[in-house]
């Protein structure tokens, strides 16, 4: 195998259009990756604030963006992740999709709320605000 | 071919309820409602029934819950993780009905007049367990009144009128039950703790409290205690339930905390009990000598 290896040696590592500082770019900073959005809702929006008295302003945040290939220390995917990843970008089956962008961590949210019959609650619901995301 | 069988029977029976609501789906398939399952804020956000008429609350009640509510989340609306108590859930109830009459003869005082309360406690659920209640008071601010006064609270709780009922009503089961509290200018509000009245009536899913409420206060040392049955015009007071709410939904302070101190605790999905018993308490003891 002598031959092929001095003959891949020759061929040029980037093509010499493209500038290094492009070539390099792709790698070190990949666009629109998995990460967390803002996404801020006032519940008069929602036409609730006659019965949500607090709070004003509700930002539950949510994920989105692409699964780049180095899920696992990224986003402390599963190797099953990856598996999928590989599936996906080789075409071995074209019904498997990619890894998704989906919420990991959520924190609670606490909401004062006029109950029908006029009395007041104030009430701490779980998992109410996107923490985290994650490739999964 | 399991997977493709019952897909084809979801996509059967969303055939032949083509008007099904998303949520609905949700519903157990004997179709039973059981939305009592859903808390309240999922329910809404399901069927958008937040447009409902509801009763006004009290001004006085609303002002109180909007500072309870700075003291115990941020405005985005995330609880304040320096609060160490358990309750997840307060609940603030203004009387139906209040009516003055002769209540017993008190033998220190002499006959004391009392005020009726009626609280309707439809709204508390079975999985929200009672932590502590109080009657809320505060003051009409244009009564006249002296920098201080130790009170005290007497209660009496009466069964509460069902007209249907043919026994004769049975005597009010006075709650053998007197809260000292003490009356200061600079306070806006004066809680008087009856969580041991309350606790077995809320725990028996008791649906309404009759309360007879009446005070004996003295301003100083010296004076006898005088009877008023609101003394300095105290507005009718609010009640105040703190629960804790163990609907998966709600959100347990407890839980974050314990797990917050120990992050290798963390507890994976799959359930692990809430607190480490026998085994794997006496494993954790034993992992820093492995460690060493």
């Amino acid at each position: 195998g002598r031959e092929t290896v001095t003959s891949a040696l020759k061929k040029p590592l980037v093509p010499a259009s493209l500038n290094l500082s492009e070539y390099f770019k792709q790698f070190l900073f990949p666009q629109n990756e998995c990460e967390l959005h803002d996404f801020r809702l006032s519940f008069s929006q929602l036409k609730w604030d006659n019965w949500i008295v607090a709070p004003h302003r509700y930002n539950p945040r949510y994920c989105k963006g692409e699964c780049p290939r180095a899920v696992g220390h990224r986003y402390g995917s599963p190797v099953h992740t990856m598996v999928q990843n590989i599936i996906y970008e080789k075409q071995l089956d074209s019904s498997v999709p990619r890894p998704s962008c989906v919420p990991a961590k959520y924190s609670p949210l606490s909401v004062l709320t006029i109950e029908p019959d006029g009395s007041i609650a104030y009430k701490e619901y779980e998992d109410m605000i996107a923490t985290k995301c994650t490739c999964r | 071919s399991l997977a493709s069988r019952g897909g084809a029977q979801m996509a059967a029976s969303a055939e032949l309820e083509p008007e099904a609501e998303p949520w609905s789906w949700l519903q157990p398939p004997d179709g039973r409602d059981r939305s009592g399952l859903l808390p309240p804020l999922f329910k809404v956000l399901c069927d958008g029934q937040g447009g409902l008429p509801r009763l006004q609350p009290d001004s006085r009640a609303l002002r109180y819950m909007k500072r309870l509510y700075k003291a115990y989340a941020t405005k985005e609306g995330i609880p304040k993780s320096n609060r160490s108590h358990l309750y997840n859930t307060v609940r603030l109830f203004t009387p139906h009905i209040q009516h003055k009459e002769q209540a017993s003869v008190d033998q220190v005082t002499g006959p004391v007049p009392s005020v009726d309360l009626l609280f309707n406690l439809d709204r508390v659920t079975a999985v929200e367990h009672l932590l502590k209640s109080v009657l809320l008071y505060t003051f009409n601010t244009s009564a006249s009144f002296p920098s201080a006064a130790q009170c005290v609270c007497h209660l009496v709780l009466r069964e509460p009128e069902s007209s249907a009922s043919k026994t004769p009503p049975r005597a009010p089961r006075s709650g053998t039950f007197t809260a000292p509290f003490e009356l200061k200018k600079k306070y806006k509000w004066v809680e008087v703790d009856v969580t041991a009245l309350l606790q077995p009536l809320v725990a028996s899913d008791k649906r309404s409290v009759h309360v007879s409420v009446a005070f004996t206060c003295v301003k100083d040392k010296l004076q006898r205690p005088s009877v008023q049955d609101s003394p300095f015009n105290l507005v009718r007071p609010s009640l105040l339930l703190y629960l804790n709410d163990t609907s998966a939904q709600a959100h347990h302070r407890w839980y974050s905390l314990h797990y917050k101190r120990s992050p290798s605790q963390v507890p994976d999905q799959r359930g692990l009990p809430a607190c480490p018993v026998g085994e794997e308490a006496a494993q954790r003891v034993r992992s820093p000598r492995h460690r060493r």
